[in-house]
């Protein structure tokens, strides 16, 4: 978060933005479900904040080495939730075996991350090691925090869907304004009516009671139909990077040099040693030298530089290959994979990474000089301009699996090495703070715009929040990682999120539980499943009606025959008197009819409604195509993300 | 007892406003099937009561079948576990 905040224009001393204007989140409380919260951290230090809201309800439970002194006027509550995990696990959770505490302390350090992104104090000259340093602060750094401990230190964290059902529950009774979800499942995932999913039907009754409920996309990208967290109620941050770099330098003994990237913040460069690669005969001759099963047996590794080929994009392979170089007596490893933004620091040992091209150009230089050497220097940390950004390689893609009439992810945040408080049993934290890096960091981000937009806009309900994110949202030119392409609406559904653009979006496209209610309609739940969920006796029409209608800020068809018509609802929330002209984007071979095109709000017109006409010109079961529906008013635009897909043949599937 | 695992139970819309009289109704229900008030108080782990109604309890698969069939009970799914990201 030393740079993120300022990166998205939410710089504390530029006057006009969203956190000064949202008064840095002041009366919001930010309630998250994660692995509980270190307390002491600088980032909940509660200087220069007012009393408690008077309106909440919560508490701060007390267990191992947590007491109510704990709490303070940042951090207003915190409860742990572990009886349907520990019912899972068939025994006592052992927090020996597995560093935990009975209590709302974080010991694996993620709670303690998310917390400090959405709302942590103002901590200056944080950084990792010297990396990153700067002003470490939550995006709404006046709001409150409230901690909901549902997941423990085991398998990387994990969590039970009836503990969480029950941090929902005592959220909302609680008074929380905001919740942050940085978890998930996977494939295949539960139905939006189905308890054991947890989030979902969670998140549905806190979205009623007017909670905004923030979920991660999840981390099984680059592969489509991976987006979790699907509900039209969620609000589901994809990640993306930020425009910082850790360019490391890589000097070869011809004298050229590279900057690869690295997390190596050793204090002292290493000057110039031998360079090797394993490289064997036999069958396989690549094995030796692939960094996941790197094999140094008749390498001479010690006192040298290792080079190893990955095609493992998982940070395993870079750990693996550093642990081996290091038992071998290495003094560092340069990776050549697949280019992503995410590095991770390797213990105050260099693993620098580089891509597959200048890879090879390292190990030509290796195999055709007689004694090759190589000189490697500390990372340095690089802002700015010169770093674009990114959909980050490992950010679930859309579209949905469950409904894919429904685009996600959302909004895209940060998400790429973010560097935020810490447990201190985080291994890779340094004086408080740790890089992480996941859609779980990227929530958050979006956590703290949202307090911000209470702030400014208290009366919005949750689907109004969301609409003004996704309708705002920056778009191009942005790149996806994995392979590289221009991103789509599946990458980061309206773009990446513009917190100052989202306080004034013009036009909302509302939603509320009767809308909700026409989803689960549409989706063919049963009426007794429905009404369960939306506490209220409910009957679905013989009619289902139309997914295509659901009144949110996107349009996606995912199986256009000939034509179809969508309609959608606009609210006026800018100046009363407002004239918005619409600008279609068509998708490549499709046509698009709007009617009206041009939209006129007075005093007593606040609503509009449309319709939008999509023609097929494809001959053949279609790709996704992508396109734009923006109003504008001559200040503000308002862009809905449309993907459509020809289907010619139903249900078949051959991508 | 090993054949025992958390079943979350939805039991729809909020009969009552007041909080301990939902648990009070979880409990009733529970203790209907499993014998007792006390094998209920054993066996459940959370009573919802502000979002929905409904509990986690500890039980078999039988027992599961059977509350699932009383009337005001939605549904009676088992627990899951999810993974942070």
């Amino acid at each position: 978060t030393t740079r993120s905040w300022d990166y998205l224009s939410q710089s504390l001393n530029s006057p006009g933005n969203l956190v000064n204007d949202g008064n840095m989140g002041e009366g919001i409380i930010i309630g998250i479900l994660d692995t509980g919260i270190w307390p002491e951290s600088e980032s909940f230090k509660d200087e220069g904040l007012g009393p408690i809201p008077s309106r909440w309800k919560g508490v701060c439970e007390t267990g191992e080495r947590f007491n109510s002194s704990n709490c303070n006027r940042k951090l207003i509550g915190a409860r742990w939730f572990i009886k349907g995990f520990q019912a899972e696990l068939g025994r006592p959770f052992n927090t020996t075996e597995n560093v935990d505490f009975m209590s709302p302390r974080d010991a694996l350090g993620h709670g303690t991350h998310t917390s400090s992104t959405a709302a942590g104090s103002l901590v200056r000259n944080a950084s990792y090691k010297g990396l990153a340093l700067g002003i470490a602060r939550g995006g709404a750094p006046r709001a409150r925090l409230a901690m909901y401990k549902v997941c423990w230190n085991i398998g990387g964290g994990q969590c039970a869907s009836a503990d969480m059902l029950k941090a929902f529950d005592e959220a909302i009774n609680d008074g929380v304004d905001v919740l942050s979800v940085s978890i998930g499942g996977s494939v295949p995932f539960f139905s939006d009516v189905d308890e054991r999913d947890g989030i979902a039907t969670g998140a549905f009754h806190a979205v009623a009671k007017g909670i905004t409920v923030v979920c991660a996309a999840g981390n099984s990208g680059p592969f489509g139909q991976t987006v979790e967290n699907t509900a039209p109620w969620i609000l589901t941050v994809a990640a993306s990077t930020v425009d910082r770099g850790y360019p490391t330098s890589i000097m070869l003994g011809n004298n050229r040099t590279i900057l690869g990237q690295a997390l190596f913040a050793g204090n002292k460069e290493i000057g110039f040693t031998g360079l090797v690669y394993p490289e064997t005969e036999g069958l396989d001759t690549l094995e030796a030298g692939a960094c996941e099963s790197l094999s140094l047996n008749g390498t001479n590794a010690g006192g040298k530089v290792v080079l190893c080929f990955t095609t493992v994009a998982r940070r395993i392979a870079v750990v693996r290959a550093a642990s081996v170089v290091k038992e071998a007596g290495g003094v560092g490893v340069i990776v050549a994979k697949n280019p992503t933004s995410s590095v991770a620091p390797c213990d105050d040992f260099p693993c620098i990474q580089v891509d597959y091209e200048i890879g090879t150009q390292i190990l030509n230089y290796i195999r055709y000089t007689r004694s090759p050497v190589v000189k490697l220097s500390p990372s340095r940390t690089l802002v700015g301009k010169p770093i674009a950004t990114k959909v980050a390689f490992f950010s679930s893609r859309g579209p949905s699996s469950i409904a894919p009439f429904v685009l996600k992810p959302d909004v895209a945040a940060p998400g790429v090495n973010i560097l935020a408080a810490s447990s201190p049993f985080d291994p890779f934290m340094d004086n408080g703070f740790a890089f992480h890096t996941g859609t779980s960091m990227a929530c958050p981000h979006v956590t703290g715009i949202v307090a911000l937009l209470k702030s400014v806009h208290p009366d919005w309900s949750p689907a109004a929040i969301k609409s003004a994110l996704v309708t705002t949202a920056s778009k191009d030119p942005i790149m996806a990682e994995g392979p590289r392409k221009l991103a789509d609406p599946f990458d980061y559904g309206g773009g990446i999120v513009n917190p100052n653009k989202a306080a004034d979006p013009g036009l909302i496209y509302d939603m509320g539980m009767t809308d909700y209610i026409q989803y689960l309609c549409s989706m063919g739940y049963n009426d007794s499943s429905i009404s369960a969920l939306a506490q209220q006796p409910t009957k679905c029409p013989s009619e289902p009606p139309s997914m295509l209608d659901l009144n949110l800020p996107s349009i996606t068809i995912p199986n256009l025959r000939n034509s179809v018509t969508v309609s959608r609802t606009v609210t006026n929330v800018g100046p009363i008197y407002s004239i918005y002209k619409a600008l279609v984007q068509a998708p490549m071979g499709v046509e698009v009819i709007l009617r009206p095109s041009v939209l006129a709000f007075n005093s007593a017109t606040k609503k509009f409604t449309f319709s939008v006409t999509f023609v097929t010109t494809h001959k053949v079961q279609g790709e996704y195509y992508f396109g734009s529906l923006s109003w504008s008013d001559g200040i503000r635009v308002v862009t809905s993300p449309i993907s459509v897909q020809t289907e010619i043949i139903p249900s078949y599937v051959d991508n | 007892d090993a054949a025992s695992n958390v079943h979350i139970v939805n039991m729809g819309q909020r009969q009552h406003d007041d909080p301990a009289v939902v648990v009070d109704s979880h409990h009733n229900v529970l203790a209907s099937v499993l014998g007792s008030k006390k094998a209920a108080a054993e066996s459940m782990i959370y009573s919802y009561k502000h979002g929905f109604s409904g509990f986690a309890a500890r039980l078999t698969e039988a027992q599961a079948e059977m509350i699932a069939k009383l009337p005001g009970v939605v549904r009676v799914i088992p627990n899951r576990l999810h993974k942070l990201h």
